[in-house]
C-alpha cells in the first residue's frame, strides 16, 4: 500500500535524525488501559529535573494522558488522532517541528491503545516495546502476533493482581517466544514498584548504546 | 470512503435477513482480554441444549476463542482476519452461508479485541455490545467515544477486581453516560457470576422483542 510506503519513507528520515542526534526513540504499544501511561508516570518520577527527556502521547481523543505525564516538568504533547487508530510518522514528525531534536536525549512515545495498527507504522524509533497486562489473558501473543514479532522488550504489567486472575503466567511467557524467540520479558507492577527496577536498568543500558 | 459504503450495503441486508428470520444478532466489542469469550462461555452454560443459538468469533489469528465456545455444543464459526483488525459484512455473510438462518433465532457474534475500527463495521446486528473491564480505566468512554455512543449496553466487567484496581466505577458510569446518555449498563463477574442474571434478562428481553 502507498500510504505505508509513504510512512516508511518519512520513518527512515525520523530515524537518521534520531542517530545524528544521539536521541533514543522508543514506541511503546498495548491494548487500551494495559498501563502505558502508568508505566511512564512512574519511570519520570525516578529521573532528575535536568534529565533530557520529552513524551508524545497518542490517543483519538483527549488529553487525558498528557495531562497525567506534564505534572514531572518534562515536555510533553498530546497527539488527538480523531478517528485514525495508531500513530504514524507524519504526525511524529510534525509534533517534533515545535522541539529542538539536539536538547534531547529521550524521547518516550505513548502510542493509541490497539495491539494491531500500531504494529505496521514505523514512527522512526530504536524499538517497540509491547506492554500486556496480566488481566488480558496469556493468548495476546498468539492471536495479534505482528506486534509481538516487531517488539524489543514485551513488560508484562499489574503483576500484583496475578493472586486474583485465573491467568498461566508461564503460558504467557512461552506464547511470547512462540512468536518471537529473542523477546526480552519485564515483569512488574505499578502498584506496588515490584520490577520496575529491571525496566529503568533496561532503558538505561538503552540510552547509553545511543550516547 | 466506498469500503465503508459497500460495507453498509451488505450489513443492511444481513439485517433484512435477521429481521425476517427473527434472528436476534448481537454484536460484542471490546478492547483485547476484556472478557467477551468468558461472558460468552457464561451464557452458553445457562443455555438449554434445545435453544437455537449459533456464535461467530472473529480474531487475527488461532481458532482459540472458536474451541472455547464450541464445548457447549452450539454451532460455532471461527473467523481467522489476517491482519484485519475488525470484523465485517462480507466476512458475515461468507460464514453464514454454512447455515440455515431459519434454524436459529439467536446469532452472537465476537468481534476482533479492539476498541476503534468494529465500531465503524456494521454487521448487520440489532445492537452492538461494548464490553470494558475494571482492569482498563475509567477513561476509556471518553478516549474511544464512537463504540461507546453506537452501543446500547456497556458490560463493565470483571468487577470482583475492583477491591484491587484504583477505578472510580462511578466516574466510569458517567463518562459513558457524557458520550451516550441513553447507555444501559450491567457490571458483572464471570469469576463470582454477580451481575449475570441481569445481562440474562436483557438478553431475554431483547430476544422477546424479535420473536
Ligand atoms: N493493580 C494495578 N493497576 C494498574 C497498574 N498499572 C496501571 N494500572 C491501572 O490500569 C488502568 C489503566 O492504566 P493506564 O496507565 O491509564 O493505561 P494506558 O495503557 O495508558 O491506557 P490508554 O492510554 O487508554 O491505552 C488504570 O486504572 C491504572 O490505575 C498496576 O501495576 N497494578
Ligand atoms: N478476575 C476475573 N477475570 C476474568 C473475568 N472474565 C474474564 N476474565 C479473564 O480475563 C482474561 C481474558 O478473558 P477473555 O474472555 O479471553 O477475553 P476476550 O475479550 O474474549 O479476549 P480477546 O478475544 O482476545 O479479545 C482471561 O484470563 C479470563 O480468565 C472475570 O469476571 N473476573
Ligand atoms: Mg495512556
Ligand atoms: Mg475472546
Ligand atoms: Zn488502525
Ligand atoms: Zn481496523
Amino acid at each position: 500500500k502507498k500510504v505505508l510506503h509513504e510512512n516508511q519513507r518519512i520513518a527512515g528520515e525520523l530515524r537518521k535524525r534520531f542517530e545524528e542526534q544521539h536521541v533514543l526513540c522508543l514506541n511503546l504499544i498495548s491494548a487500551p488501559g494495559s498501563g502505558k501511561t502508568t508505566l511512564l508516570e512512574k519511570t519520570l518520577n525516578c529521573f532528575q529535573k535536568n534529565e533530557k527527556v520529552a513524551l508524545l502521547t497518542g490517543d483519538l481523543q483527549t488529553e487525558n494522558d498528557a495531562r497525567r505525564l506534564a505534572v514531572y516538568g518534562f515536555p510533553v504533547q498530546q497527539i488527538v488522532t480523531g478517528s485514525v487508530c495508531h500513530l504514524d510518522g507524519k504526525m511524529i514528525e510534525r509534533a517534533l517541528e515545535k522541539w529542538e531534536l539536539a536538547a534531547l536525549d529521550l524521547l518516550l512515545i505513548e502510542n493509541v491503545g490497539n495491539l494491531v495498527c500500531p504494529s505496521s507504522y514505523d514512527l522512526g524509533e530504536a524499538a517497540k516495546i509491547v506492554l500486556l497486562s496480566v488481566t488480558e489473558g496469556e493468548d495476546k501473543p498468539l492471536k495479534y502476533p505482528s506486534i509481538f514479532v516487531k517488539s524489543d522488550v514485551m513488560v508484562i504489567t499489574k503483576i500484583d493482581l496475578l493472586p486474583y486472575v485465573s491467568l498461566n503466567l508461564e503460558r504467557m511467557k512461552a506464547n511470547a517466544r512462540q512468536v518471537h524467540p529473542g523477546i526480552e520479558i519485564i515483569e512488574l507492577s505499578c502498584k506496588t514498584g515490584d520490577g520496575l527496577d529491571v525496566w529503568l536498568a533496561w532503558l538505561e543500558r538503552r540510552r547509553d548504546s545511543v550516547r
